[in-house]
């Protein structure tokens, strides 16, 4: 079982685009994979077209309630397995902020509720390392760090390995990460100069699949739909499978 | 004077871009302005070519070690007036997160270095409301809210007249707001249906100017220049003027 979490300090750097459409993309691989939202402002709740989830049924549910994980799974219009977040979440942060125990809640929490499964879980992150996405960090198994094509996304690039590199000395542990590049958009100079230079910064660990800047991913989170749902035919669509096939092929999922 | 806070919990919708260039255009229609940066990743900072910074010298120093807001004034290479951030005011949020007293403390600050000057300050947020952007917003005499033109912003937009609404109540005073769409795209539908959207959710608040999608924005934060330095004859740069000028003609900065 791989538990893989999306996560960059950036904002808007495509983190909820690209859980959301790697899920599906595994589920149309028979992966029968799980999408966690721990972002307290639910874009990839919404984004599947989940509605009316109450906070007790969320991962908030987990965090102030003890609910277990696997009796918030629930299924998505489009037949994906999702534990929706929702807006409660954001008093974790500010309830649990300063107490380090915590922060391995959500990782018991997958070995006791998921212990012998082979599906893969992809974890949404808020834009900050608070203790809900240090939960998210210490459960998973690989980090995946989208990047858009531009200056300051390539900025926090630098500043996130750091933080991970911090984070493996003190847990002794390691915590492999690929990075991909989104919102690539083929005419401009800017993006070919960003895939460059982060190559240049993380070698191998840079995926060789980047995600076009296509309309159609911006357009399907307002229909509750995967990409593969809204716009099969897209290049969004064609790059976010080609991605999972490119992670699924170096056992990123397993 | 007009402290002018820019927030917007989504990320990536452009606040350091908006920040940057209308603190910019503000100093090129000679009306002196200060741009703090609050965000710990200090994007801002970094967009006009500060490096080097200490933690004590910037925004850090306020709030760790009561350094007053007029000796960390710095001039940026371009000639703006910075009181930059550091990684440092990472670890405000963590060690004042619960303690509400310092909620007000940027706001006395402001009174107490500026008390009667008649210059502009554009305090740049991180996308979460924790202690700083608190801060920040308490500060405020005004609020601008940039949304980028795609659903998951517009979604941000609704929540974040929630929060701001509710805060009016608790401190029984208003917090006058105007809403810009960036990264407007005009072969886009998306584009103008957000604009729509957008106009029919708040009305009056909504700028006539929108910000187009221009590479050069992008590009420029590289370069540690405004567009103005940068690409001066940019759709970016007009945008940026125009936006300026029609803020400006409604008093939004006096
Ligand atoms: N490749 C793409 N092409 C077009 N639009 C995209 C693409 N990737 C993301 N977007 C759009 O850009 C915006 C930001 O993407 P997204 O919300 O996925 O980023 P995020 O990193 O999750 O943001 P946040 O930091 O706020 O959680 C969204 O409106 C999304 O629909
Ligand atoms: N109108 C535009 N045209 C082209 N690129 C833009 C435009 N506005 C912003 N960008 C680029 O998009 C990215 C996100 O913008 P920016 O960093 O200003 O957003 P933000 O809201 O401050 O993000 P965060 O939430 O992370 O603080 C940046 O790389 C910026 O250079
Ligand atoms: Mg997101
Ligand atoms: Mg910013």
């Amino acid at each position: 079982m791989s538990v893989v979490t999306v996560f960059n300090q950036k904002g808007g750097v495509g983190k909820t685009t690209t859980c959301v459409n790697l899920t599906a993309a595994l589920a149309r691989m028979q992966r029968r994979p799980v999408a966690i939202d721990l972002d307290s402002q639910a874009h990839l709740t919404l984004s599947l077209g989940l509605r009316g989830v109450l906070g007790a049924d969320s991962m908030a549910g987990f965090f102030k309630e003890e609910r277990t994980l696997e009796s918030l799974l629930q299924t998505a219009p489009g037949g994906m397995q999702v534990i929706p977040a929702h807006l409660e979440l954001a008093k974790v942060d500010a309830l649990f902020g300063s107490n380090k125990s915590i922060a391995g809640r959500l990782r018991a929490g997958v070995r006791s509720s998921f212990p012998h499964n082979g599906f893969p879980i992809l974890i949404d992150c808020c834009p900050m390392m608070g203790v809900l996405t240090l939960n998210a960090v210490l459960a998973a198994d690989r980090v995946l760090i989208p990047v858009s094509a531009d200056y300051l996304s390539l900025q926090g690039v630098h500043r996130l390995d750091a933080a991970l590199q911090a984070l493996e000395k003190t847990l002794k542990r390691s915590f492999p990460r690929k990075v991909v590049v989104t919102r690539f958009d083929s005419r401009r100079r800017l993006s070919y100069e960003i895939y460059e230079k982060l190559g240049q910064h993380v070698g191998e660990a840079l995926c060789r699949t980047c995600i076009t800047e296509n309309v159609s991913l911006a357009e399907s989170p307002g229909h509750g739909m995967d990409i593969f749902s809204y716009a099969p035919q897209s290049q969004g669509a064609k790059d976010y499978r080609l991605l999972a096939e490119e992670l699924q092929g170096e056992g990123f999922f397993d």
